[in-house]
């Protein structure tokens, strides 16, 4: 009688509870356990080494998806849109990547908008002082798409390099909302045919399931190009990335590890992987 | 309505005559799922199929016992009645018991405030950064100004992220409420300064925003115990995103111990996630959901009910 080769019932229980906690989602972890069970033979299937070996192997493949390096200087101005839920880390995650390119020698301008939420235009400003570039803005409770137009033609007046446009936080399930966003990238496409050159769609690491939902909304609307996962530096694994990551095929470019201007870093997915299971 | 995983559990006892320890076995394993995908805590979801299943095989045990009783007589009548309840109905309706008692206080309505004895009623929000905090303190003052009459006073204590001072200034404006703000002040000495303020002008319930921060970020979590030492808050609320995932354990049970939260307020409800971090906040704290965040505008507030949510996570 030829039974099924199992996962020795004990280990599962512990891969399980590793797997589930940290956020990967029954569905994934079902996924990647398939794939032990296929991939090893029954007496492997008792060896937690060889078996969490191939649990990082798959969730590295999850995680890599096919896509060409970012590159800033493929066009000019080159324009990148942040979106997200609220409170994602859009606004901080654009003041980090702001700093980060200046440093690099790009010339850099903000478009503030986030005509909507209280204050949101001052915090960009900071921001824009600190990583010690221009701020786009309009008056308050104007059309966002009209701010971030303004700031492409400027960029296109003085030469800038890069175009970095904030957006107002909003929940996937609002559609007006979804339809504003729409209609934001239709006006950049005015101001440039080709724009925008990426769409960043900036994720908590601390959301459970329902990031999912989120970035199958996001990227059915608006063309998401890369992921931001924030705050990494919290106990919360952001393993629902992995799921994300393979069915919608966009890469993760950056990971949020903080809430100062240098706490950005280039994702990379056998370092993610690694932290994921410690 | 319910989710797929609960009606799989409810299909697979269709039919069986009534509930045992194997049948319910496996609808357990579709309600797991259920609740997993709702992202309640693992731990939390594993203590709550414990209890379910020790009420589903203890209570067919007792609804056996009553079939066998004669039905001649008018009690006999009703408890055979009682028993034409079918075992997939039956188990479905344990589990939204469970989950609604689990969710709610002993009374069944909302919590009382913990009123102050004399003088001011000190509210302080805390939570991790970007979970509602100083939206919620408008909304939060807003409410105790409208239905309870109370004077409010609200006190900008993030000192740390851009605009913080400036957007809970914002809100105030908006809603006619006053801000304290104390430029170059530590949190601790802003929040002592507010309560003096308050108590000598006459502002009868005083609202901390506090900064956004990691449970495991030692500086901030100390500061936390200073403001609470200086100011000895009556509500302490942890302010947590309904999208959170299974980390809401690790960070409300890590709140909850260093600086004890009398409740929680579950935000951003207005979306689609399910919010099965209430269960896991409800178990791992004790602490009751006091308040519900269902929108960005100021009068998007709800005080809590429990079947609402148990339904919402049930899905
Ligand atoms: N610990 C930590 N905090 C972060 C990180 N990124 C952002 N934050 C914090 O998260 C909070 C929200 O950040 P924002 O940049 O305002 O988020 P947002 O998406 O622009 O929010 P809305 O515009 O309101 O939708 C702030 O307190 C940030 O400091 C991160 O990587 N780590
Ligand atoms: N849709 C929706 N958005 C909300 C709700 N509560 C807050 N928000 C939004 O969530 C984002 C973050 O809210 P904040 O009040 O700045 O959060 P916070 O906890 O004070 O953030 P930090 O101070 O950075 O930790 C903002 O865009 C708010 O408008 C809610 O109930 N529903
Ligand atoms: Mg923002
Ligand atoms: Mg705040």
């Amino acid at each position: 009688l030829l039974r099924k080769k199992q996962i020795d019932a004990d280990l599962l229980n512990q891969l399980e509870e590793v797997l589930l906690t940290a956020d990967i989602g029954v569905k994934t972890a079902s996924r990647i356990f398939e794939q032990v069970r296929s991939s090893l033979s029954r007496q492997e299937l008792k060896d937690e080494a060889a078996v969490w070996s191939v649990i990082k192997a798959e969730s590295r493949k999850l995680l890599s998806v096919d896509a060409p390096p970012l590159d800033y200087a493929r066009q000019k101005p080159f324009v990148l849109l942040v979106v997200g839920v609220n409170g994602a880390g859009k606004t901080t995650t654009i003041g980090k990547l702001a700093a980060q390119l200046t440093g690099e020698g790009k010339k850099v301008i903000l478009a503030a908008g986030d005509t909507f939420r209280a204050a949101a235009v001052e915090q960009l400003e900071i921001w824009g002082q600190r990583a010690g570039v221009p701020v786009v803005k309009g008056k308050e409770g104007g059309d966002p798409s009209s701010v971030i137009f303004e700031a492409i033609k400027r960029a296109q007046k003085e030469g800038l390099d890069v175009v970095i446009a904030d957006t107002a936080g909003r929940l996937h399930v609002k559609a007006e909302l979804m339809e504003e966003l729409a209609k934001v990238r239709r006006v950049i496409k005015k101001a440039d045919p080709t724009a925008p050159h990426e769409t960043f769609l900036v994720l908590d690491s601390t959301n459970g399931q329902n990031a999912i939902a989120q970035a199958r909304t996001f990227k059915e609307m608006l063309e998401v190009t890369g992921i931001v996962l924030t705050k990494l530096d919290g106990t919360a694994k952001g393993g629902v990335i992995l799921g994300i990551a393979h069915e919608l095929a966009v890469p993760v470019r950056y990971i949020g590890i903080g809430e100062k201007i240098q706490d950005l870093r280039a994702f990379d997915a056998v370092d993610f992987v690694d932290v994921l299971y410690e | 309505t319910l989710s797929k995983g609960f009606r799989a559990a409810r299909e697979r006892l269709t039919g069986v005559a009534e509930l045992s320890e194997e049948n319910i076995e496996s609808a357990l394993r579709d309600v797991r799922m259920a609740l997993l995908e709702a992202d309640v805590a693992l731990p939390v979801v594993r203590q709550f199929l414990q209890r379910v299943k020790e009420k589903a095989v203890g209570q067919s045990v007792q609804l056996r016992a009553k079939a066998e009783l004669p039905t001649g007589d008018k009690l006999g009548e009703k408890a055979l009645k009682s028993v034409e309840v079918t075992p997939e109905y039956h188990f479905i309706r344990i589990c939204q018991e469970e989950l609604t008692a689990l969710m709610g206080n002993a009374e069944g309505g909302p919590t009382e405030i913990n009123w102050a004895k004399k003088g001011p009623t000190v509210f302080m929000l805390v939570g991790l950064q970007g979970s509602g905090k100083t939206t919620t303190a408008g909304k939060l003052a807003r409410w105790l100004q409208k239905i309870h009459k109370r004077k409010p006073l609200l006190v900008a204590a993030d000192i740390y992220r851009p605009a913080a001072v400036q957007q809970l200034q914002v809100l105030g404006e908006k809603l006619g409420i006053t801000v304290f703000t104390a430029p170059g002040k530590s949190p601790p000495e802003i929040c002592d300064e507010a309560y003096r303020l308050a108590y000598t002008k006459g502002y009868e319930v005083v609202i901390l925003d506090t900064a956004g921060r990691l449970a495991i970020d030692e500086p901030l979590m100390a500061e936390l115990e200073q403001i609470r030492g200086r100011v000895k808050p009556q509500e302490t609320f942890l302010v947590v995103d309904a999208m959170i995932g299974q980390d809401a354990v690790n960070t409300a049970k890590s709140f909850h111990e260093r600086i004890g939260t009398t409740g929680f307020v579950l935000t951003k409800l207005d979306g689609d996630a399910r919010g099965g971090a209430a269960l896991s906040i409800r178990e791992v704290t004790g602490q009751p959901v006091r308040f519900l965040g269902m929108g960005e505008s100021l009068e998007k507030l709800e005080e809590f009910r429990p079947e609402g949510l148990a339904s919402r996570i049930l899905g």
